[in-house]
């Protein structure tokens, strides 16, 4: 169970993480 | 695009997954792109999980009995760990140099980094899940493998005590299980193997009954009630052995999910 909220929480910042690098580079395509 | 076989996992990852995936493709197509924004604060808060699940994965190695959880998650934790610092390296060369080359490589390579160790890792505790509902299926096994030796009604009273709380609780986790599944064919092979083990159980029982009853009044026909018997066990465990068969695989059938 902990493992599983563990990786929730590194897919939602790893997430996050994406969307604030791609933001910029969508603003070119 | 990476494959999850169970929900849990899928509605973790796969949202990740296709955000890498899409990265990947937004940097290949704006190549010579946009000045990167300083991504030190959402970099930091991967760190933080990561320590977080490096804490929780070491706490579930010391506290498993599981010799292959143990021997695979360390490996999983340490991949999930050097993504972790490819991030922050990108993180650090960004801020130099908002339009570093080799920056968008780390930072390419250390969310891919994330994404594969953290499903080795989830996989690896999947698995292991797994194995314990095995270690109740080669119980059961290990109960009809005596059917043959029962002959009288208190030894049979003795074993179905054992077996009954066995059965049922193998039944339950099959069934929880068949519902995390995300392969089709896999679940459908679990649910008929588990509804033919539900079935034959009772007959099995009274096959049992049967033969008791045959001998202890002098035994003709005993040897068709012993057949009969040993058929039914037999067929239970072999549905008992393709549902551990089926738990075991985490095998993708792409034409299937096409």
């Amino acid at each position: 169970e902990m493992i599983l909220e563990a990786a929730k929480s590194i897919a939602a910042a790893t997430s996050a993480l994406i969307k604030a690098a791609s933001a910029a580079q969508r603003e070119l395509i | 695009m990476p494959v999850f076989h169970t929900k849990t996992i899928e509605s973790i990852l796969e949202p990740v997954a296709q955000q890498v995936s899409r990265l990947v493709i937004l940097h290949e197509e704006a190549e010579d792109g946009n000045a990167m924004p300083d991504l030190g604060r959402p970099v930091q808060a991967v760190s933080t999980a990561v320590t977080n699940l490096v804490k929780v994965g070491k706490e579930t190695i010391n506290s498993s009995d599981d010799a292959l959880l143990k021997q695979d998650m360390p490996s999983a934790l340490q991949r999930v760990e050097g993504a972790s610092r490819l991030l922050e390296e990108a993180s650090g060369l960004l801020k130099q140099d908002p339009y570093s080359g080799p920056a968008r490589k780390k930072l390419i390579e250390g969310s891919r980094g994330i994404l594969q160790g953290t499903s080795s890792l989830l996989l690896c505790f999947d698995e292991s899940e797994v194995r314990k509902i095995i270690r109740e299926c080669k119980r059961v096994l290990d109960y009809l493998a005596v059917t043959e030796v029962i002959e009288t009604m208190e030894d049979l009273v003795h074993f179905l005590k054992n077996l009954s709380p066995c059965l049922s609780k193998v039944s339950r986790e099959i069934s929880a299980r068949e519902k995390e599944l995300t392969h089709q064919v896999h679940r459908e092979i679990l649910v008929r193997c588990l509804e033919q083990i539900k079935t034959l159980a009772p007959i099995l029982i009274c096959s049992m009954k049967i033969f008791i009853h045959i001998i202890s009044q002098g035994g003709k026909g005993a040897d068709e009630a012993a057949e009969n018997r040993n058929y039914l066990s037999g067929r239970m465990s072999d549905e008992l052995n393709e549902i551990i068969r089926v738990l075991q695989l985490t095998t993708y059938d792409e034409e299937e999910w096409d």
